[in-house]
């Protein structure tokens, strides 16, 4: 019971109970094609939105974060067994695809859909 | 690694598929073919935005049917000589290979119903070209369903999926031959029809519609056999255990 795991555990998030502001979490983040240099072959969308995960794990991982039952195995291993091994990492959880107009080298235009291409959610894993 | 060309950095990952991708399908700066302006830009523009919301989101509600559609421009337009009161130009159409992964589901011909050459009035009509025999003579297949574009009234859209499915499976180079055949209104001769001043890009076009099998297949490969009806949007909430 992750009750009595907690008691036992030290650590900042004890002693709040809710999310801190450096937690894993996601970030809004846009970006334009010309700035990937994409924009001589891209015709639409002109703005990409990919967003990014970012922020630590916390030493218990909250059922929200939709974390693996392993990356909670991998903070006990970091905290009570071996420091080398890492905690887990802020990762992008869900996706959402994005739909792209663009020019074929064969000046052929298409229209593609393009999975995974923007975060919708993190997790820590 | 700023500076440097988008191209170089990403042939630093090529393991990456989506990076892998664009090396294979973007053309280089210096490469770029001139864009295909016009009508089949302007289509190809409202498609996008019927299909798309503003940040470049697929609409819920789109009805596209697919998640890849090319627009194929036509490789030459041949003016066959006069023949009664038919003018006919003869379109071909390449129809290259897909990355292996893709599945045609639709092929659409759009093309100008109605045309006007210097003065006069034309209506049009196109007919895909059947070979019949060991001698190949004028195809009157017909039995393919048309609608108005969606975009311009004068344009006409045909479904010629079942025509094209036949030859997609065929081996080597495989081009899609069409017939332009335009009329005068009035049904009399057309004398000095001067073809030659008209681009095909402004007469037709191909529109072929895609689907991505990979990801289809990937998970009903992972999934025991038997559940795969279960499956909805969220597979790896059905893969994962609950705590």
């Amino acid at each position: 019971q992750t009750d009595s795991i907690t008691s036992g555990v030290p650590g900042p998030f004890r002693e709040h109970d809710g999310l801190k502001s450096n937690q894993c979490s996601l970030h809004p983040f846009q970006v334009s094609f010309h700035q990937l240099g994409w924009d001589h072959w891209i015709i639409a969308p002109h703005l990409y939105t990919p967003n990014y995960c970012k922020g630590i794990c916390p030493r218990v991982l909250q059922y929200g974060l939709n974390s693996p039952n392993h990356a909670i195995i991998q903070n006990l291993v970091n905290e009570l067994v071996d420091q080398s091994i890492p905690q887990p990492s802020c990762v992008p959880y869900k996706y959402v695809p994005i739909s792209i107009l663009l020019v074929e080298a064969n000046g052929s235009i298409l229209y593609k859909e393009y999975e995974d291409m923007i975060a919708q959610s993190c997790t820590c894993r | 690694k700023i500076g440097q060309p988008s191209n170089a950095l990403m042939a630093d990952a090529p393991s990456l598929p989506l990076i892998r991708e664009l090396l294979e399908g973007a053309p280089g700066k210096q490469q770029r073919k001139p864009p295909v302006l016009g009508h089949p830009l302007r289509y190809m523009l409202e498609l996008y935005q019927r299909s798309a919301d503003a940040r470049g989101r697929p609409r819920e509600n789109r009805t596209i049917g697919a998640t890849m559609v090319r627009l194929v421009r036509p490789l030459a337009d041949v003016a066959r000589p006069l023949r009664g009161p038919w003018n006919i130009q003869t379109l071909d159409f390449p129809l290259r290979p897909n990355q292996v992964a893709y599945q045609l589901v639709q092929a659409t011909v759009v093309y100008r119903h109605q045309l006007h050459l210097a003065r006069f009035h034309l209506s049009c009509h196109v007919e895909p070209w059947v070979q019949k025999g060991p001698t190949n003579h004028f195809p009157s297949s017909g039995g393919y369903s048309s609608k108005p574009s969606m975009l311009y009234k004068a344009w006409t859209e045909m479904d010629i999926t079942q025509h094209v499915q036949r030859l997609w499976n065929k081996k080597g180079r495989r081009v899609l031959r069409l017939y332009f055949m335009c009329q005068q209104q009035k049904g009399s001769d057309i004398l000095e029809l001067q073809w030659h001043g008209t681009s095909s890009l402004d007469t037709a076009f191909l529109l072929l519609y895609f689907n991505d099998t990979h990801e289809s297949v990937q998970k009903a490969k992972l999934l025991p056999r038997g559940l795969e009806e279960f499956m909805d949007d969220d597979s790896s909430l059905l893969l994962r255990r609950t705590r």
